[in-house]
């Protein structure tokens, strides 16, 4: 099952900066927003 | 009289920055335009790939997910959570509106 | 002395807002010198080896590289139509996108950290438009410049 998708952070192929990659590892690496 | 002529320098400086905004507005424009035509000419789509080597070389060790998807396909990572055993789930999720997805596992060894 | 503050006010936001567009205007030339480089690479390499790599053995762009620990364990769910993926890890890991794989393959000729030699540099400069050539002069310097 989906974890919490409300808390979800999104990347879109040719569509997003790759700042918004940097935002997620930096997410996952933390464990929290 | 000198802040008058400050006044006077300040507007100057302002109008020639407005210059350099057009300016920059006008190559990112350009070069926006020149990246989508060279994704898009048949000769170069041929040539745009990287090979397995290029990408273990970039991660020494690790185990690598190569995920090839259509533009506009979203990925979706959830901030992680503390699953019964106390152990943290992460989670990634890819959706994909016009067209599968081709996911490749890669690992040097 | 107001209009003197207001003329002040707002060249700075001019000057803020230049700086962005600037550094948005360099990451496309870093785009598009690494993809150009990087077609130039394996156009010389398939008429090297005169044949193309083979199926299967490349990566095509767009795509995006998610790296882990050799230890983790990765639990996938795939949709029929293979147009949706679930993937759940036991540890951390990074999601890295084509540009970023691009310039760790030294695609943009160490143009992104200011690296770049100077025959690099002539590389760089043939691969964008001439009126770029003064800003791939300048991240060659690592000099935030507008050009004259």
């Amino acid at each position: 099952s989906c974890l919490t998708p409300n808390s979800a952070y999104t990347y879109k192929f040719s569509g997003s900066p790759s700042k918004e990659l940097i935002d997620i590892n930096r997410m996952i690496r933390q464990g929290s927003v | 009289q000198e802040l008058l002529e400050q006044v006077e320098l300040l507007k100057a400086q302002i109008s020639e920055l407005e210059r350099q905004e057009r300016e920059l507005d006008m190559q990112k424009s350009c070069l926006q335009q020149s990246l989508k035509h060279l994704k898009e000419d048949p000769s170069c789509c041929r040539y745009n790939y990287v090979t397995h080597e290029d990408i273990c070389d970039v991660f020494s060790g690790d185990t690598l997910l190569a995920v090839m998807a259509p533009a506009g396909t979203q990925l979706e990572v959830p901030v992680p959570e503390v699953a019964q055993n106390g152990q943290k789930r992460y989670q990634v999720n890819l959706r994909s509106e016009s067209a599968p997805i081709q996911v490749m596992l890669i690992n040097r060894e | 002395a107001q209009e003197f503050r207001n003329l002040e006010l707002e060249k700075q936001k001019r000057l803020e807002r230049i700086r962005q567009k600037r550094s948005q205007l360099e990451e496309l030339i870093l785009q598009q010198i690494a993809f150009k480089n990087l077609v130039q690479r394996n156009q010389a390499n398939e008429a090297s080896s005169k044949t193309p790599p083979p199926p299967g053995s490349v990566i095509q762009l767009p795509f995006i590289i998610i790296n882990t620990d050799v230890r983790t364990v990765i639990d996938c769910s795939i949709s029929s139509d293979k147009c949706e993926y679930l993937f759940n890890f036991d540890n951390m890991f990074e999601i890295h996108d084509d540009i970023e794989i691009l310039k760790r393959m030294g695609m943009s000729l160490g143009l992104e950290n200011g690296k770049c030699t100077p025959e690099n540099l002539a590389v760089a400069k043939s691969l964008v438009p001439k009126s770029l050539e003064s800003y791939v002069t300048g991240m060659a310097r690592n000099t935030n410049r507008t050009p004259p």
